[in-house]
């Protein structure tokens, strides 16, 4: 109460969201969905739709609340049309 | 809730089931049990019903598969994704399939087959995911004891505008997911916990720290798995570092995230008589070390060092804290007492023995 936040290496919590979004958000698998330079990164697109679905601040960015959320057990339907 | 993109839906109301093979991991009789009342979830409040078959094509075939097992969804493993349900339609439509690999149980322990099966089920049935946190549609798990299970009215809902409403005589309701701003927002009970709020709402817990404006919404078992739903009356005993949770005769005692051992334990031991059946309120006096029990229009006074009630008590809750006749909650903070009644709170000053300000039960969650 509360819990101190782990350290998570970078890399490891990029995967997590990319495989966490193309299971349940329909995130297309890219080599490097997070390097684009054209209009707004599918993967923060992605990552606001889920923070909006589970009511987290809306940031696109995979802050602590967000990790939580993506490292908790759920049902393998995706939350969108796929 | 949402509903299936496109809304597909059963054409009939009479639908088979098939169980294609069983968990090692659980009797089958406890398999068999939790999918009949996971079923019995959907068709309590709908015209639908199940029937079971074998050797035959069913509607909604349930299995327990491993990895890849040729759906183009393979599992991952323990933990991740725990199941998977398909649409209503023809063939693998209405399918569930559960990962072997969980920790399948029939209680609180791993992960209750019955509770992540009857949401599948709502996916067999048409429905998609809800954003409401308290449905049984959301997408993430959380524990409910299934003894004390019952469908939220989001999903009742939802369903029930796919397929209708049960053909019984009383429609049944569900618990709603409160929500901190609701200006009709009651409590069961609230205590300080190493300085936050921990307001009790049915098999909810709303969180609020006092250096952080958001309320957090949690259900009790995520915490405490131990605990029933629907929590009458908790306190804070600062000097041990302990709360105290009451519900009907029983209570527990609490250290950080565990139940500590040998409870819980009737009421009676804390010399309450056995005309009492359950406390309403309940708050300690960080100063005084003395605990006071409201229980209906009165209360009891408790000497947490002698470990008995002090003598010339029930009193009247009137004669002592104003007007305020009955309680539903109470704590002790910062030198007052706050009393909640329906949507209520009563700020008492125990000094001058006089209720300083009346406000709305929701004040502390910055509305």
């Amino acid at each position: 109460f509360p819990v101190a936040p782990e350290v998570e290496d970078e890399g490891k919590t990029l995967q997590l969201v990319e495989s966490y979004l193309q299971n349940f958000y329909n995130l297309q698998k890219d080599r490097h969905p997070h390097l684009r330079s054209h209009g707004e990164n599918p993967l923060n697109t992605k990552l606001k739709e889920m923070q909006l679905f589970f009511g987290l601040e809306v940031t696109g960015k995979p802050d602590l609340d967000t990790l939580e959320v993506m490292k908790k057990p759920r049902c393998g339907v995706p939350d969108v049309d796929q | 809730y949402v509903f299936t993109p496109g809304n597909p839906k059963w054409k009939r109301n009479n639908l088979t089931y098939r169980i294609l093979n069983y968990t090692p991991k659980m009797r089958r009789a406890d398999v068999d049990e939790a999918i009949r009342k996971a079923l019995s979830v959907w068709s309590n409040v709908t015209p639908l019903t199940f029937q079971k078959v074998e050797d035959k094509e069913a509607d909604i075939m349930i299995s327990f598969a491993y990895r890849d097992h040729r759906d183009n969804s393979p599992f991952d493993g323990p933990n991740g994704q725990l199941a998977h349900a398909f649409q209503p339609g023809e063939g693998i439509g209405g399918d569930v399939h559960m990962d072997e690999e969980e920790a399948w149980t029939k209680d609180g322990r791993g992960y209750n087959l019955f509770i992540v099966l009857a949401h599948e089920l709502g996916h067999s049935l048409g429905l998609s995911h809800s954003n409401d946190p308290g449905a049984l549609m959301y997408p993430t798990y959380s524990y409910t004891d299934p003894n004390e299970f019952l469908l939220p009215q989001d999903d009742i809902d939802g369903i029930q505008a796919i397929y209708g409403q049960s053909n019984t005589a009383v429609q049944p309701t569900g618990p709603v997911t409160p929500e901190a701003c609701d200006p009709n927002l009651t409590f069961d009970a609230i205590t300080t916990l190493r300085g936050e709020l921990f307001f009790f709402k049915g098999r909810y817990m709303l969180r609020k720290h006092p250096a952080r404006t958001e309320t957090e919404l949690n259900f009790i078992s995520l915490f405490w798995p131990k605990l029933p739903s629907g929590i009458q009356a908790a306190y804070e005993n600062v000097e041990r570092d302990e709360i105290l949770i009451f519900k009907e005769d029983k209570y527990w005692v609490i250290e950080g995230y565990d139940v500590l051992p040998g409870y819980p334990k009737p009421i009676y031991g804390l010399g309450f008589p056995k005309t009492v059946k359950r406390v309403n309120a309940a708050y300690n006096d960080e100063a005084t070390g003395k605990t006071y029990f409201f229980v209906a229009d009165r209360y009891w006074r408790y000497d947490e060092k002698k470990k008995s009630m002090d003598h010339g008590y029930p009193r009247k809750i009137v004669s002592d804290f104003g007007k305020i006749g009955r309680v539903d909650a109470a704590f002790q903070k910062d030198g007052y007492v706050y009393f909640f009644h329906g949507t209520t709170q009563f700020q008492f000053d125990p000094r001058a023995k006089r209720i300083v300000r009346q406000m709305k039960s929701t004040s502390w969650f910055n509305c």
